[in-house]
């Protein structure tokens, strides 16, 4: 199971903007 | 650059739009210590796309409401209590709602705009990079 922070990591990476 | 440069000056959503401009910006707020508030900003926005019927959703909804609402982090701070009080509500009852998060990303965006988004247009870290 993923740590809270991950899963906190992966949500806040997740809507960063991509490389264009 | 001065492409890029036009744009990050534009507004704020421009500025975050763009992956050189969201990291440089997050330099910027880690030196004046309130990176939090562009990190609540982003989780907002990535909680938003989560499936609902996703148990990681739930999940990830309290390590937000921990992390940003719940304490005396520079994000709690600057909401207003009604604000957190709907969130921790929200919370209690188990409610999960795409939209939960909205009014306090809000107010948090309208505080990044007037203040510390200014005071980054002004900023030697984005003045060297121009």
């Amino acid at each position: 199971i993923d740590s809270e922070d991950d899963l906190l990591q992966e949500c806040i990476s997740s809507a960063m903007p991509k490389k264009k | 650059p001065d492409l890029h440069l036009v744009r990050w000056a534009k507004s704020l959503h421009s500025l975050l739009g763009d992956q050189d401009g969201a990291h440089l910006f997050r330099t910027f707020l880690e030196r004046e210590k309130c990176v939090d508030t562009l990190d609540f900003w982003f989780a907002c926005n990535g909680f938003r796309q989560m499936d609902l019927k996703d148990t990681k959703t739930l999940r990830v909804a309290k390590a937000i409401h921990k992390r940003y609402i719940e304490n005396y982090s520079v994000v709690a701070r600057q909401l207003k209590l009604a604000t957190k009080f709907f969130i921790r509500d929200c919370m209690k009852r188990q409610q999960i709602d795409s939209t939960m998060f909205d009014q306090a990303q809000a107010e948090i965006q309208t505080l990044m705009e007037d203040n510390a988004y200014q005071m980054f247009l002004t900023s030697d870290i984005y003045l060297d990079y121009v």
